[in-house]
C-alpha cells in the first residue's frame, strides 16, 4: 500500500538472449528517469495526472519505447499515434488516435480532455486542435529510426512468406507473431 | 506502448496510455491504448489502469473497465482483478499485460507475454525496475 505511480514501456517478446547488457541498462535508465519524472510531480504536490503525463513524456521522447519518437511503422511507412488519459476524481478523459505530426500525444489526450467537450478526436482534426492548442506539431520524419523501419521490412518480409504459404491472415489465438508490440 | 498511473497527496488517481501502434499497421487500425476503458481507465473508488498487448482483445474484453468492476462490484482487490482480467484475456487467444494502482497505493502488474517494461515508486521514492 506504499507506491504512488507504476509505469510501462510496452509487452512482448522481450527474449534476453536478444536482451544486451548495454540494452538493459538503456531500458532501466529510461524506466527510472520516467518514474522519478512523475514522483517529482507527486512530490511537488502536483496532481496524479501531471505526473502520469511527466512520465509518459520521457517514455514518448525515448526511441526506445513504442511510443512517440520510437513508434512503429505502419504497413505504409508512416508513424500512427494514438494516446489516452483519465482522471480518476472527475472521471474526465480525452484522447487522440492516428495522429503522425503530434511530437507528444499525450499532451494532445490532456488537451482534449481540458479543453474540449469531446473525448476522442481522431486523425487530421485531432492534429488541427493540437495545433490550436500551441503543443509542438513535428515533421513526420522526427519520428523516423532505423531499427524501427528494419522491424517494418522484416514483418512485411514475413508476411510475403505467410501470403505464399497460403495463410496470410492468422486468426486470433494461431500464434500470431507479437513482432507488433515493437 | 507507455503507460503510467499515478496516487497524489489528495488521494487521486490518474492513467494514461501512449502507442505507435502496431508494426505493418493497415487500413488504420487503432488498437485498445486510446479507447477508454479498455487500455486506459482510471476511478478513485477503484483504480488506475493502463493496458498493453493485443489490443483487439483488450478493446473486446474492455480490460481496464473490468479490472475497475471487479473491484467495485465484487470487492476483488486491485491484484485479484488484474490477474482475472489478463486471464480471461488469455482465454481468448489474445496476449499482453497491464499496471493497475488503487487509492490505498497497492499496485498490480500481470502479464501472460514472455516479458513486459514496468516501474513502481513509492511513497518514500524506492525505485524498482522490472523486465520479465
Amino acid at each position: 500500500g506504499q507506491y504512488v505511480m507504476v509505469i510501462h514501456g510496452g509487452a512482448g517478446t522481450i527474449l534476453r538472449s536478444s536482451m544486451t547488457p548495454e540494452k538493459e541498462k538503456a531500458y532501466r535508465t529510461a524506466l527510472e528517469a520516467a518514474l522519478k519524472a512523475g514522483y517529482q510531480k507527486i512530490n511537488a504536490g502536483s496532481s496524479s495526472l501531471d505526473a502520469v503525463q511527466a512520465a509518459i513524456t520521457m517514455l514518448e521522447d525515448n526511441p526506445l519505447f513504442n511510443a512517440g519518437k520510437g513508434a512503429v511503422f505502419t504497413h505504409d511507412g508512416k508513424n500512427e499515434l494514438d494516446a489516452a488519459i483519465m482522471d480518476g476524481k472527475s472521471l474526465k478523459a480525452g484522447a487522440v488516435a492516428g495522429v503522425t505530426v503530434i511530437k507528444n500525444p499525450i499532451m494532445a489526450a490532456r488537451a482534449v480532455m481540458e479543453r474540449s467537450e469531446h473525448v476522442m478526436l481522431i486523425g487530421k482534426g485531432a492534429e488541427q486542435f493540437a495545433k490550436e492548442c500551441g503543443l509542438t506539431i513535428v515533421d513526420p520524419k522526427y519520428f523516423y529510426t532505423e531499427d524501427r523501419w528494419k522491424g517494418l521490412q522484416k514483418a512485411i518480409e514475413e508476411e510475403a512468406e505467410k501470403n505464399k504459404r497460403g495463410n496470410g491472415y492468422n486468426p486470433p489465438g494461431t500464434g500470431y507473431p507479437d513482432y507488433k508490440f515493437g | 506502448t507507455v503507460g503510467a498511473v499515478a496516487l497524489d497527496k489528495d488521494g487521486n488517481l490518474a492513467a494514461g496510455t501512449s502507442t505507435g501502434g502496431m508494426t505493418n499497421k493497415k487500413f488504420g487500425r487503432v488498437g485498445d491504448s486510446p479507447i477508454i476503458g479498455a487500455g486506459t481507465y482510471a476511478n478513485n473508488k477503484t483504480a488506475a489502469v493502463s493496458g498493453t498487448g493485443w489490443g483487439e482483445f483488450f478493446i473486446r474484453n474492455v480490460v481496464a473497465y473490468d479490472l475497475s468492476a471487479l473491484m467495485e462490484y465484487k470487492g476483488l482487490t486491485v491484484r485479484d482483478a488484474g490477474e482475472q482480467v489478463i486471464k480471461k484475456v488469455g482465454a481468448m487467444g489474445g496476449d499482453g499485460g497491464l499496471i493497475a494502482l488503487d487509492q490505498k497505493g497497492n499496485a498490480a502488474m500481470p502479464f501472460n507475454t514472455a516479458g513486459m517494461y514496468r516501474g513502481t515508486i513509492t511513497k518514500d521514492g524506492t525505485i524498482e525496475i522490472y523486465i520479465y
